[in-house]
C-alpha cells in the first residue's frame, strides 16, 4: 500500500430520524473538511499540520458538536475538549473546560508545542491561551439556537440529550439495577449514549 | 465529536478530536477527546480518533487498544479496529477512525451510524453515515 491517507469524523451515534437534509448537509460538511486535508497533503503537509489544518475547518460548523455548535452543560455554559497526537514523536496536547478559545484544537497544539506539559485545563488553559495568542471570542460565539432549545429539552426530560434526541420514555426501565444507582445529574448513567 | 486521522507522504501518523461534550452535562465532566490513549493516539504504526459514550471508550482506552494490539500482537489496522470495536468497547458506545503508516485508513463502530469520510493517495475516497 503506502502513500498518504486520511479520515475524518464527525461523531458517533446518529438519530435514524435524523432528516435527510441534515444528513446531506453533514455528508457536505465532511467532504469539505477532507479535501481541505487532502490538497494540504498533495502539498507536502505534515500529518500533524494537516489534522490540526482539518479539525479548525470542522470546529467552525455549528452542525457538529464541537467549536461553534457545542453542547451545553447543565448550566447552559460551554465547555470543550480537545487533544492531538504526533506519532512520529509520540508528542501531545490536550486541553479541557475551554469557553472563549476559537479553536480548541490549535490550543491543544500550542501545549503539545509550547509548553512542557501534555495537558492543561480551565482557568489554566484560558491563560495560556492568552500568553500564547490564540484567538480569544466571547462565548456567545459557541451558542447555537439549536443547542438552547436542546438543552432545555433535556432538562424537561431530566436526562442528558443525545446530539439528535431524547431518549425514548421508560428508559429507567432498561437499566440494570446497577446503574440506575449510579446517577449523573439526577439521571442513571446509562443515559449517557453516543453522542 | 469531531476529529481527524492522517499518515502523510512519508508514513507520519497524526490524530486530533475536538468536541464540545454532552448536552445538559454536568460542569466539569470530561469525556474521552482530551484523554491521550482514550479518544486520541498516535504512534510510529497508526493513529486514531474515537468518538461516542466517553465514560466507555476511558474504560476501554480505545484509542491506545488499537495501537497496542497492532504493536504487539502484529495484527493489521482492520483487525485491531474490528476487535477494539466488536470485543473490547461496551456495545452501541462509540466507535473510531484510524490509519496506518502503510497507507490503510478504515473507520469502525457499534452504534448506530457514525459521520465520516475518507480518501486514501490511489484514489480511493468515501463518505458516510450509516453502516
Amino acid at each position: 500500500m503506502g502513500g498518504w491517507a486520511i479520515a475524518v469524523h464527525g461523531g458517533a451515534g446518529i438519530d435514524p430520524s435524523l432528516p435527510l437534509q441534515r444528513q446531506e448537509e453533514a455528508c457536505q460538511a465532511l467532504l469539505s473538511a477532507l479535501h481541505l486535508g487532502i490538497s494540504a497533503l498533495r502539498s507536502a503537509s505534515s500529518a500533524v499540520d494537516v489534522v490540526e489544518l482539518v479539525v479548525r475547518e470542522l470546529e467552525l460548523n455549528p452542525l457538529f458538536n464541537s467549536g461553534c455548535g457545542s453542547a451545553l452543560t447543565a448550566q447552559g455554559t460551554v465547555e470543550m475538549d480537545a487533544s492531538i497526537m504526533d506519532g512520529s514523536t509520540r508528542k501531545c496536547g490536550a486541553v479541557s473546560g475551554l469557553s472563549t478559545v476559537k479553536n480548541p484544537i490549535s490550543l491543544a497544539r500550542l501545549v503539545m508545542d509550547k509548553s512542557p506539559h501534555a495537558y492543561l485545563a480551565f482557568d489554566g488553559a484560558e491563560a495560556f491561551a492568552r500568553q500564547h495568542g490564540a484567538e480569544i471570542v466571547d462565548t456567545s460565539f459557541f451558542i447555537i439556537e439549536e443547542n438552547v432549545i436542546r438543552l432545555k429539552q433535556a432538562k424537561e426530560a431530566k436526562s442528558i440529550q443525545f446530539d439528535y434526541r431524547l431518549p425514548s420514555k421508560g428508559w429507567d426501565t432498561c437499566a440494570s439495577e446497577a446503574e440506575q444507582m449510579v446517577q449523573m445529574n439526577g439521571v442513571p448513567i446509562s443515559l449517557y449514549s453516543p453522542e | 465529536t469531531v476529529g481527524c486521522v492522517v499518515v502523510d507522504a512519508l508514513g507520519r501518523c497524526a490524530a486530533a478530536t475536538s468536541t464540545g461534550g454532552l448536552i445538559n452535562k454536568m460542569c466539569g465532566r470530561i469525556g474521552d477527546s482530551p484523554l491521550i490513549g482514550a479518544g486520541t493516539y498516535a504512534c510510529n504504526i497508526c493513529a486514531v480518533s474515537a468518538t461516542g459514550e466517553g465514560e466507555a471508550i476511558i474504560r476501554a482506552t480505545l484509542a491506545r487498544d488499537v495501537a497496542a494490539l497492532m504493536e504487539f500482537k502484529g495484527i493489521s489496522l482492520k483487525e485491531a479496529v474490528d476487535c477494539a470495536i466488536h470485543e473490547r468497547l461496551e456495545d452501541g458506545k462509540g466507535g473510531l477512525i484510524a490509519v496506518s503508516n502503510d497507507g490503510h485508513v478504515i473507520c469502525g463502530f457499534n452504534t448506530t451510524g457514525m459521520f465520516r469520510a475518507l480518501a486514501t493517495e490511489d484514489g480511493h475516497m468515501e463518505v458516510g453515515l450509516w453502516d
